[in-house]
């Protein structure tokens, strides 16, 4: 790769990426330090988590502000005692089909992301699966960093603000995770890292030529050394006074590794204890994954 | 392998939503 090429890389896999994912750092960040003239809803209890529901989910389907916003000032509905416990329950249970919903979602967006990629669409069909398969998860928790801060996590298209403290104090295994995820975002936030960085380094993600089960391994890899190389080059261009920005990075893939696996334990152990059921598209995936 | 993803594969393909799989 010349330096016009590298450059010309990078520039389409940043334009992918601010094409293809709805929510993105800068947005994020816009959100997060209140420089918008909208605050997120704040989900800090069952009954906020409730009341959201019914506002965040009415307006995503009915795309209507004032009305939901109205909607907003409904008192919510008590629960007798008797169920309450039965209630939160089913409330976390929901809870955690929204986080499928949002994963589902995000896969989508990470595949048109992939197909826009340089030379993605060129390798075998299989092998993009493949790739697909392993990366999402790893590339969905890097996102996921950028929608959060040490006391929360934004949701619902940045229209809301879950708290960390909110997530913690669900019931076991539900309680346990969102927590990885966040210690993960307050090392990897540390980096300072901008979209255009991160478009590289999920390019990156996707284009791994050791996935397991792929069947032309040195494509795959000379694709992915054009990626690591426009990644080094770009993260000195942009962070000339961090310059073992790169390797760090590179760390950070390992580090990503470890917590995919942990959180498919806690799915599966999620399937196993509780009665709730999985996306088809992420049965797929979590499917002979490790 | 694709058989075993066809939701992945089809996005791959297509694009469709997965709902709409």
């Amino acid at each position: 790769y010349m330096e016009g090429d590298r450059k010309t890389l990078v520039r389409q896999i940043h334009d992918a990426y601010m094409k293809n994912f709805t929510m993105n750092k800068a947005k994020a960040r816009l959100i997060l330090t209140g420089k918008t003239s909208e605050p997120p809803f704040i989900i800090h209890d069952m009954d906020t988590f409730q009341l959201a529901e019914r506002t965040l989910a009415a307006h995503m389907v009915k795309g209507d502000r004032s009305e939901s916003e109205s909607e907003v000032q409904s008192e919510p509905e008590t629960p007798a005692p008797v169920c309450q416990e039965l209630q939160q329950r089913e409330a976390e249970a929901r809870l955690f089909h929204c986080c499928q919903s949002t994963s589902v979602e995000t896969v989508t967006e990470l595949t048109e992301f992939a197909k826009a990629m340089p030379h993605f669409q060129m390798l075998d069909l299989n092998d993009q699966v493949t790739l697909l398969k392993y990366a999402v998860h790893e590339a969905l928790f890097t996102l996921l960093a950028s929608c959060m801060n040490k006391d929360g996590l934004l949701v619902a298209r940045g229209r809301g603000f879950i708290t960390r403290e909110f997530l913690k104090s669900l019931r076991r295994p539900f309680s346990d995770m969102m927590e990885p995820k966040f210690q993960f975002a307050t090392r990897f936030n540390s980096m300072d890292l901008d979209d255009s960085d991160l478009a590289l380094f999920v390019a990156a993600i996707i284009c791994c030529g050791d996935r397991p089960g792929l069947v032309d391994v040195p494509v795959v890899e000379r694709l992915q050394e054009s990626v690591i190389q426009a990644l080094r080059h770009h993260l000195l261009a942009n962070h000339p006074d961090d310059t073992f920005l790169f390797p760090r990075l590179l760390q950070k893939l390992a580090d990503l590794r470890e917590l995919v696996t942990e959180h498919a334990q806690l799915i599966q152990e999620i399937k196993t204890l509780e009665d709730t059921s999985l996306h088809p598209l992420l049965q797929e995936i979590y499917k002979d994954m490790y | 392998l694709q058989e075993k993803h066809k939701i992945l594969h089809k996005l791959l393909q297509n694009g469709n939503t997965p709902d709409e799989v």
